[in-house]
């Protein structure tokens, strides 16, 4: 809710945090029909109407394994990908994660078939990387325990493994980041890491891709993990929405014209969408360029100019933002600022919350408040600046993160060292 | 790198079109 003076959103705590049951939206809100499309139902992996994940973390180990994301994506922007412990300590507190672990915490997760007759099996998306997998019998190496049936090729009218000899293979690299393996049997072979140990290594594939009852992608070439380790969690593996030739957006160019979108629910007991193809949807859009942020080109990069907090620009010099360069990513949680981008929009937030009292840090979170004494609050707006003049407001959910009423925080981190 | 992280993305539509190029932000998009 906007207050009077527009420059203000009136935030109710209750709607900050998950309700105990699974609230879905109706599919069918956002479609216009007459557009090839396809829409999948998106759930937050950790919430009511998630795929019953054993436990959900603690916002402090969240928080670590979004740390360690967001250092891998940083390893990739200064060249090579350092051990984890070279990389600069985060605030994150330490909590030793099991077996490896940051494909991220903030999981988005949709259901599509794999196979003939198709297998449901959920699937992470990630912008933030290409390749799509899922683990597959018999699970040579190792699986981890994912909710859904593990995949099984042999009872697949429509799998193929694809040859050390075919060009879709010698493609893999620019996607995985590694050399592609071939097996004894010709078979070629992939391997990814998402950073501190967590990986996925197998048979590259092609099979039929079942997005939606109307939507089947077939020859769709894919990860078939014999070898998987990390806290993926319940899901069963990845779908890869980033730009190189073997993401999804591009093998289905034909189809969906290199379009996709989606919408990611308040909470975590709400659902959202991603959409294949031009959907229309939630009023007018505003764009801005993608770029090739500082050369790394499998990410989608963004032009920030700035940013303002209650309707005023904050001061930061153009030369932060191009400095560091921006990337959107679904796989990380909270947005990460260069710090002098950072400590000026704290310190405009501050002013704006002066009123409400201060509470303990929330690890990488440092500008907490304790709102258990308010039904509804008013914070500033917060909105991004991009080149061209696009101006985005963020929802109040997007400006506060709450761990609990009487710790909400602005939900965004400083980066520590200016080039990274 | 400064990064969009997904918190700040919720109930936008959030559309890459990669072939044009350009991202585009909905309000109210769920």
């Amino acid at each position: 809710k906007i207050s009077p003076d527009s420059h203000h959103l009136t935030v109710e705590l209750a709607g900050l945090f998950p309700s105990a049951s699974c609230t879905r939206r109706s599919p069918q809100a956002h479609i216009s029909s007459q557009r090839e499309q396809s829409s999948l139902e998106v759930i937050h992996r950790h919430g009511p109407c998630g795929v019953g994940d054993s436990k959900s973390p603690t916002a402090a180990e969240m928080f670590v394994q979004d740390q360690a994301r967001v250092d891998f994506i940083n390893s990739k922007f200064s060249g090579k990908f350092k051990a984890m412990d070279s990389l600069r300590p985060s605030k994150a507190t330490k909590i030793p994660a099991k077996s490896g672990a940051t494909i991220g915490s903030g999981n988005y997760i949709v259901n599509v078939g794999l196979g003939t007759p198709k297998k449901y099996l959920s699937l992470i998306f990630d912008t933030g990387s290409d390749l799509t997998w899922t683990q597959c019998e018999p699970c040579a190496r190792y699986c981890y325990d994912q909710k859904d049936p593990v995949f099984a090729p042999s009872q697949s009218t429509t799998y193929s493994n694809i040859t050390c000899s075919s060009p879709d293979c010698a493609q893999l690299e620019s996607g995985t980041g590694n050399q592609p393996g071939c097996s004894a049997a010709k078979s070629c072979i992939y391997g990814i890491q998402y950073g501190d140990q967590s990986f996925s290594v197998g048979y590259f594939a092609k099979e039929t891709l079942t997005l939606t009852s109307t939507d089947v992608i077939d020859n769709f070439l894919f990860g078939c993990g014999q070898n998987n380790r990390g806290l993926f969690g319940s899901a069963a593996g990845l779908i890869g929405l980033g730009q190189d030739k073997i993401s999804i957006v591009k093998q289905t160019a034909q189809k969906y014209g290199q379009i996709f979108s989606y919408c990611l629910p308040k909470t975590s007991s709400s659902t959202g969408y991603l959409t294949f193809g031009s959907g229309g949807g939630g009023g007018a859009l505003k764009y801005t360029p993608i770029i090739e942020a500082h050369g790394v080109a499998n990410f989608y990069g963004l032009n920030i100019v700035g940013m303002k907090v209650g309707g005023t620009q904050i001061p930061i010099s153009p030369s932060v933002f191009s400095t560091s360069g921006a990337i959107i990513d679904s796989g990380t949680v909270i947005t990460r600022l260069p710090p002098d981008a950072y400590s000026a929009l704290k310190s405009a937030f501050q002013k704006g919350m002066v009123r409400y009292p201060k509470a303990p840090e929330l690890s990488i979170l440092d500008t907490c408040y304790d709102l258990s004494k308010y039904a509804a609050v008013s914070i500033p707006k917060v909105s991004f600046l991009f080149k061209g003049g696009t101006e985005i407001d963020l929802d109040g959910t997007g400006i506060l993160y709450g761990a609990s009423t009487d710790q909400v925080c602005l939900a965004f981190a400083g980066n520590r060292d200016p080039s990274t | 790198i400064a990064i969009i992280g997904n918190v700040q993305q919720k109930t936008l539509q959030v559309v890459y079109d990669v072939g044009g190029g350009k991202i585009g932000f909905g309000y109210n998009g769920c």
